[in-house]
């Protein structure tokens, strides 16, 4: 599951890294 | 004892609503009832929409493109950019409710992939009024009547949020509330694909139990408030399956993309 949702992952794991728009 | 730690976790998940959302229902409240210094710009036509766009969110319409696409796709652009922020907002906000982060990893993401549109569908009621919707950070305000006007499948997008909104805040809920329902939408125990449901459930059940208490001291008035949201959150589940079905259809048919953060929720998602 985590692969299939890599990008919710990363801001599970790592609030820091923004997502671009 | 009980009482005190019930207490600690309301307030706890209120602190956490607070920080972690840059708009609330008091914050709108204040813009929507003409409390505001700045009043928002109004959008209700396509000249309107221009200004809005060199302005309030240049950010989202500039320099990707996006800027020569027909209107529709241009808001529908920003509806997913909002989206994303909302659902980093969200994402933030769960990990700081208490047991949260010691969920197995894989029960956080779903637990995120089935609760962000749902929460997100409740907290944009705070946001609207019968006439429209605040956007840009409570820059803008966007009317309904605009929204309705645009071609279809896109006019159908905001409609359905509209009706539910009005029956929500006829509830008459306040920020302390709607923390505690957002967390119980977040931490829901029958979501598709749960590890750990037992787990989840303790956690559910323990929100549920601090909402319900915090309906009865907050609304001592409306006896029936706590059964009524929980209507609500069904409510919610449909409201979220039948957007899901119209951003699919959308997808298929137009010239538009989804944001990689959106795809990923909505796949395989019910």
């Amino acid at each position: 599951l985590k692969e299939k949702h890599k990008i919710l992952h990363r801001l599970l794991q790592n609030s820091s890294s923004p997502v671009d728009l | 004892a009980q009482l005190a730690d019930q207490k600690t976790l309301a307030k706890q998940i209120y602190e956490a609503y607070l920080k972690n959302f840059n708009m609330n229902k008091s914050k709108a409240r204040v813009i929507l009832t003409g409390k505001a210094s700045t009043p928002p710009f109004v959008i209700h036509d396509m000249d309107t929409l221009r200004l809005a766009e060199k302005t309030l969110v240049a950010k989202m319409v500039g320099n990707n493109g996006i800027q020569n696409k027909e209107v529709e796709v241009r808001i529908f652009h920003c509806c997913q950019c909002t989206s994303v922020e909302t659902v980093t907002e969200l994402t933030e906000f769960a990990k700081s409710v208490p047991g949260f982060v010691g969920l197995d990893l894989n029960d956080q993401v779903t637990l995120l992939k089935y609760g962000v549109y749902e929460a997100m569908f409740a907290m944009l009621a705070s946001s609207m009024n019968k006439d429209g919707l605040l956007v840009a950070y409570g820059n803008g305000f966007i009317t309904r009547e605009f929204l309705k006007s645009l071609r279809k499948p896109f006019s159908d997008m905001m409609e359905p949020k509209f009706e539910f909104a009005m029956k929500f805040n006829a509830l008459e809920l306040d920020d302390s509330d709607l923390a505690l329902f957002v967390a119980a939408i977040i931490c829901c125990g029958d979501r598709p694909g749960l590890v750990n449901v037992g787990h989840i459930e303790k956690m559910q059940e323990r929100i549920v139990q601090v909402l319900r208490l915090h309906l009865q001291s907050n609304h001592p008035d409306d006896a029936f408030l706590f059964p009524k949201l929980l209507q609500k959150l069904a409510d919610l589940r449909q409201l979220v399956t039948e957007h899901a079905q119209l951003v699919q259809e959308i997808k298929k048919t137009e010239d538009t993309s989804l944001h990689p953060l959106l795809q990923e929720i909505y796949r395989d998602m019910y």
